[in-house]
Parts: C-alpha cells; structure tokens; sequence
C-alpha cells in the first residue's frame, strides 16, 4: 500500500534494490535541465532524501549548477527533477541546468544547446522537460535544433526529452481537427519519455497509460529506420487506430519508453507536496536508470549508451515492462470522443516499448 | 531581402502581455545561428556509433571532433562576422563548434540589421518572467540567405510547465 509516488515505490516496481545505486568511483554522471526561470534549493533535496531516501546511499547535494540558482521560491518543476533523476540514479554525480539570470532578449532552451557545443566535457545522459506545438516553430528553427541533437548523439550523449502532458495533443487545421505533435519529442535524434500510472493508484501494481501521456507522429520528420518495423507493427494490429486524418502515418512516432508519471510527492521550499503529475517526472526516472547502466558499463570498460533508440528498436523493448492497458486523451469531438492512441503488445505511440524492469534491462543493455 | 523564420508562429503565448516598445539605446544579446556543413556525414556517424552490430558502435566523437567535422565555411564566417560588425554589433562571442554567435546590439541597431524587426518589453508566463520579443517578423539581407539559419531571440517565448497536482489519483477520474 503506499499514498504516492516516492524513490522507494520507484525503486520498488523497477526492481532497483539498494545495491543498484552509483559506486562513486567512476567518471559517470548525469543532468536535468529546465527553462522554466525555476530555481531548486539544496535544502529542499535533503529533507527529501530525509523523508524518501534513506533506504539507499544517495548524493546529498547536486554536484555542479550551470547558470544562476536565484533565492527565489523554489518551483516544482525544478524540485522534482532534480530529487527523482537523484534518486533513481542515486550516488551518481548530478548537474542541473536552469537559465535564471539570462539576458531578456535570449531563449533559454537555445543557450543550453549553445553550452552543449561548448563544453568538452559534459554528463553522459540530459534529461529535459521542455516541449513546444511542432507547428508553432519554424522549419529553420526545428531542422537545426535537431542537428544540435545529432552533434549531441555522435559525441555519446543521451538525451531524454518528456513527450508532453496533453496525449496526442488536438489542434484545428482548416475547419477540420488533427492531432498536436510536439517538438523536441519527436526528433529522431533523442529519446522521448511517457507516462504510465497504476493500476490501482495505492498498490504497487502493473501500469497502465496515463492519459496524458505525450505521443503520436511528427509532421516534420520522416520515420528513421530503426523503427520502421515496430511501427509498421503497431499501424498493421492496434485495434483502436483513430481515423487516419488525425495523423502523419509516416512521420517519426514517439514516445520511445515511458515510466510513471502520476502522484509524485516532491518537496519544494521545505513542504512535501503530493500528487505531483506530468512526464516531466517520467524522464528523470528513466534517465536515472539509465545512468545506473551507464555506471555497469563504465565500471566494465565499456563506452556509456550514448543515443539510445537504435538499439533500444533492434532489440524490440527487451527488459522493458510492456505496458498494454489504456490510451491518452486527444480531440473533444463525436469522432474519436477525446481518445487518441491506444497502447499494446510491444511498441506503441503512447508508452513506447514500456517502463524500466532494471535487472532486466541492466542485461539486455551491458554488452556489447 | 527574405525571412528566414516565415512559419514561425509569433502570436503572444496565453498569459503573456506587452509593456510596449523596448527604448532604443537598450542592449540586446541575439544569437546566430550559422550554417553547418557535412550535415550527411554527421548523420552517417551518428548511425555508426549508435548501432550496436557496427564496428564503430561507442566510438563517439570529442566535441573538437565535432567541430572540424560541421563548422560553418570560412565564407560563411567571414560574411556574417562582416556583416554584424558593419551593425555596430559588439561583444560577440561564438562556441566551439562556431556554428552559433551571439551579439550585443543597441535595439536601435538591432532594429536597423533585421528588416522589420520592433522589439517590445513581455511579461507573462508562471513566475512573471520579463522578456523581450518582436511581434513582427524580421528580414535577412538576401545574401546571408546560404549563411544563417536562425536569429534566436525574436519570436519564441520562453516555456510553461506542464507539470499539474491532480488532487485524485488518475484511476479514480477514469473510473469516474
């Protein structure tokens, strides 16, 4: 029984046991980055791994802070990546990004890409909650910050990008309704988080999608070729596939796994607060585990994961939970009365291949 | 002259409001984006190193590696170096794969270097932040057209957090 998501009911239902934790001898580390002007409070990261995290051995402070961390309140956003990219990556050397402080005339989201191609020596996974409506960005804009996520993936780094709070996301183009992808979710260069929830929110129990759950096929990207059979897949079997018009079939489909994304409790200045949802908690789940593999690889002389989804596609969501039960919401009208995509059997456009089993995944992603 | 950002949406977000003109003496920091080169490449390097049956799989390459790889042509760095300069821009400072730039400029030369430009002071989005904008689209000179991709710092408005407290587990809404 539990009353909300905590580091514990992660580690629990991700089978992470207290030795999965970082061995603090290593070059590994990790990052989360937000452009929301948040700031997070040290303060706030110990009382939450006094209240939550003292049945692992975990970092009791971040290890290095890019741009200015205000006095301000602390906001949740910001808390929450933070404490859950530390305690699922826990004991493993952690950055945060935020751009307080910068110049009014700047993008926020555009100065981190700038500090990527700036800094030789960066964590090895990002993860980032920032998305925009893929048809309110130019093509220029979308098309040279996915070649920053290409620079990115051929120096090794992985980046995990939320896949949105709004399911398929709904929008009106002449008169008629489609379906919203968001961007940089649906770039073919990173990997795109989801959400799942409990099946029965109190127990630890099999997941189910939440409906909110980002997800679909992008307008702009043509589908790579690592998950052309997957997708294909899904498109052949799903049974519930909303009308064709609502979406691009070919377009680049996401999200690529998911994790949970409903009732976290997070502290934010010094109150514990409950119910906290979104797949901006997903992602640093993900991210977390996938730096506890990293730290396995590294201690075993291999190269970190580095861009992921390639092999995440050719080895079809091995060590991944399946999750087959639910679809996230879409258009308020008669034709698809707010359903967008449904999940099911293996890759689907609403939870991905699935959540993290770790002992599982640890062996389908430590050789080669 | 032409816009290089056409599609680019720049009606004000919900919950942002303009405070009007930005004064013309007032310093804006605007970033570059330059044009890359041996994009193809890149990409047929990211398939190798990502790909677990390639010989090259977690061969990543260093961020100089990167940069020797991609930088922008002499021309283009040169064009556009020339071209701001011209404008008066000043405190210029790249990265170190030189495909970004980011300048100061008064609003006045600003407003002078890209054609139709008109900055104004916003306020909006959670925590109140300030930021400045244009509303209108902006023009390039048509000769930076195979030099410059983007102007960051015109149209886009910073984000808004999507993270929500659902006061009910999400099982009891469904089952409602």
């Amino acid at each position: 029984l539990h009353l909300g998501v905590t580091p514990s009911v992660i580690r629990q239902r991700y089978n992470l046991t207290a030795r999965d934790v970082g061995s603090g001898t290593t070059n590994n580390s990790q990052a989360c980055a937000q452009f929301l002007e948040q700031y997070f409070h040290d303060s706030d990261l110990i009382k939450f791994m006094r209240l939550f995290g003292e049945s692992f051995v975990h970092q009791k402070s971040v290890a290095h802070v890019v741009g200015q961390q205000g006095k301000g309140l602390a906001g949740i956003e910001a808390s929450l990546d933070v404490q859950y990219l530390m305690s699922a990556g826990a004991n493993i050397s952690t950055w945060v990004y935020s751009s307080p402080g910068r110049h009014e005339a700047q993008e926020p989201f555009l100065q981190w890409l700038l500090l990527l191609s700036n800094e030789s020596s960066l964590p090895h996974v990002h993860t980032v909650s920032y998305g925009d409506d893929e048809d309110s960005l130019s093509s220029a804009y979308i098309q040279r910050v996915n070649t920053e996520f290409m620079k990115a993936a051929a120096r090794g780094l992985t980046l995990l990008f939320a896949s949105g709070d709004s399911g398929a996301g709904c929008w009106s183009v002449s008169g008629k309704h489609r379906f919203r992808p968001s961007f940089p979710a649906s770039s073919p260069y990173v990997t795109t988080v989801g959400g799942t929830c409990f099946q029965n929110p109190f127990f630890i129990t099999n997941e189910i999608v939440d409906y909110i759950s980002g997800g679909g096929f992008s307008n702009v990207f043509p589908r790579p070729s690592y998950q052309e059979e997957a997708v294909v897949q899904f498109l052949k079997s799903s049974p519930h596939l909303p009308p064709s018009t609502y979406f691009n079939t070919s377009g680049r489909a996401y999200p690529d796994v998911a994790a949970l994304s409903d009732g976290y409790w997070v502290v934010s200045n010094s109150m514990p607060i409950p119910w906290v949802s979104g797949t901006s908690a997903s992602t640093p789940v993900f991210g977390g585990i996938l730096s506890l593999i990293n730290e396995h690889r590294i201690l075993s002389g291999r190269p970190t994961l580095g861009f992921l989804n390639p092999r995440l596609y050719q080895q079809h969501g091995a060590g991944l939970f399946d999750v087959t039960h639910g679809c996230h919401e879409s258009c308020l009208n008669e034709e698809v009365e707010g359903q967008g995509f449904c999940s099911g059997p293996g890759w689907d456009p609403v939870t991905g291949w699935g959540t993290p089993n770790f002992p599982a995944l640890l062996k389908t992603l430590l050789n080669p | 002259s032409y816009n290089p950002e056409p599609d680019q949406r720049r009606t004000l977000p919900p919950g942002w409001v303009s405070l009007g003109r930005v004064d013309p003496e007032e310093e804006l920091s605007l970033t570059f984006a330059l044009r890359q080169q041996n994009l193809e490449r890149l990409s047929e390097l990211v398939q190798a190193v990502s790909d677990p049956g390639s010989p090259r799989y977690g061969k990543y390459l260093t961020l100089e590696d990167v940069a020797e790889l991609i930088q922008p042509s002499p021309l283009t760095l040169h064009t556009v170096q020339k071209w701001l300069l011209a404008a008066g821009a000043w405190n210029c400072h790249s990265v170190t794969t030189m495909d970004f730039l980011t300048c100061s400029l008064s609003v006045r030369q600003a407003e002078l270097l890209l054609l139709g430009a008109e900055f104004h002071h916003f306020v909006g989005g959670p925590t109140k932040t300030h930021v400045v904008r244009s509303p209108h689209p902006y023009q390039l000179p048509q000769a930076l057209a195979p030099h410059v991709d983007f102007v960051g710092g015109l149209h886009r408005f910073p984000p808004t957090s999507s993270v929500r407290q659902r006061p009910e587990p999400q099982v009891a809404r469904t089952i409602g």
